[in-house]
């Protein structure tokens, strides 16, 4: 999930489609990203008890880059049936210096994803909200990019800066990158403004731009305050039935790879 | 303007305060320290055409540290009565770098600011969504702080991770940061959450939380569309008439300093 405007629902996504992933049967990885850490305390972990985070794993592969093996999954917490987490917290911040001088610093998590490749279906990576070296690692790490987006004229503003980015991380670390699809979050039909952005979307995604709408919805800002994905403790919730319907389009879209 | 949480609404508080001043009569600056430039859109600058920005700003005073004179006023640009701006574009991503290996880093905006003290009576200073080194500055060259927050549960969870930055930059950059005021946006007031979550900011905080609360209001979001602050467009709006009550407030504050 990327896209470095904040608050555009870049978490809410990762949580509810990873758990939908999960629910639907598949075997499902939930990378936080980001310091803030949000999509670890979304499925109510208590991130003072939490033994080791996202941080860790990148403190090990830049010392000792041969250690690959066994440190994300000592660091993985089974959290729901299917859906494993990787947890962070605030001391990810430290990885921006950590990484800055090591060798090939835009593909350690790359190297830490290669030894569990056998052992998940999906892997959901959420993104803080910047394009800096964190963001850069999970375009590296990336076979396709989800990228949420309000619709409102500030989110338009920064599509271009995402654009030339991930052409720059094509272009130089990782090949196969691409936006598979643009998700249209807190959509609120009756606004003419969300029509003009929905509009200029279209025109400028094509049909990139998922079938699926996510209306803006309160169970779903409700949902992190119990530790629960909205579509496991509001299911009949619009916001929830939205997850469940991108769930399956983005199973379709992805069906036989 | 600070707050590392992303869309809480950062930059629509910087324009429509730093107009509501404008308006009240004091010589205001604003300055947009944010990559994404949105504070420089909302006032209808196009960024082809800018000549300067903060960006340079950061790249002459990183070189050659005696030149504080001429290069901010050189950047600025007058948008409105009473209103200047320093713009920012995309190249400001580049500072990061820049700032890391220069002596005293957190301190280059103070030294930048230092030689207009006496042309403004007021300078507002747009954050991006993150607590890295352009944050950091930001917080070194302010008297005081002000935090939009939205009432959301996620926004809670970063209160803790900002007030400790807050406290490390005033021990050792800025013996005289504090928080000033804490600000409540996009308020619904008929969400059980917005009340659960007022109460929490209140309980932290206590009267450094604004009385003036900024409804949830379309026109808010409009109004960057037309590169127009809402409270010159749309003065009568529910968005625009808070921002005026907050800058009374803001005014009030601080009035004999
Ligand atoms: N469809 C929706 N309806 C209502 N509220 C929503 C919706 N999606 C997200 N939210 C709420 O809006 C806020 C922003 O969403 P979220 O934190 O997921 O965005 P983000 O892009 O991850 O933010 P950041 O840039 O800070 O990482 C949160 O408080 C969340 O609960
Ligand atoms: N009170 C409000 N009512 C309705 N919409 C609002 C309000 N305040 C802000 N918005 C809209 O919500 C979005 C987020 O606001 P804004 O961009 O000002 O937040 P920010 O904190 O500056 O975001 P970032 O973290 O990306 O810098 C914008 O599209 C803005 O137009
Ligand atoms: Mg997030
Ligand atoms: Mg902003």
């Amino acid at each position: 999930m990327v896209n470095q405007k904040g608050g555009v629902g870049k978490t809410t996504t990762a949580v509810n489609l990873s758990h939908g992933l999960a629910q639907s049967g598949m075997r499902t990885l939930l990378i936080d990203c980001d310091p803030q850490g949000n999509a670890t305390s979304g499925f109510g972990l208590d991130k003072s008890k939490i033994k080791g985070t996202l941080f860790d794993v990148f403190k090990v592969l830049t010392d000792n880059p041969d250690e690959p093996d066994s440190i994300l999954s000592d660091v993985t917490v089974n959290v729901r049936e299917n859906l494993d987490l990787v947890p962070a917290t605030l001391d990810l911040a430290g990885a921006e210096p950590l990484l800055l001088n090591a060798v090939g610093k835009e593909m350690i998590l790359r190297d830490a994803l290669s030894v569990v490749e056998d052992k998940y279906d999906w892997v959901i990576i959420d993104a803080p909200p910047s394009l800096g070296i964190l963001t850069i690692n999970i375009m590296g790490a990336s076979n396709g990019l989800i990228v949420p987006m309000q619709c409102e004229f500030y989110a338009l503003e920064g599509l271009s800066q995402l654009i030339k980015t991930i052409d720059i991380v094509r272009r130089r670390i990782n090949p196969s990158l691409l936006i598979e699809m643009v998700v249209l979050t807190m959509v609120d039909q009756r606004s003419k403004l969300t029509q003009q952005v929905m509009e200029e979307v279209h025109t400028f995604f094509g049909d990139k731009v998922a079938k699926t709408l996510v209306p803006r919805n309160v169970r779903l800002s409700e949902a992190p305050g119990h530790g629960e994905s909205a579509v496991e403790l509001f299911p009949s919730s619009k916001g929830a039935m939205a997850y469940k319907e991108l769930t399956d389009e983005v199973l379709k879209l992805c069906a036989g790879r």
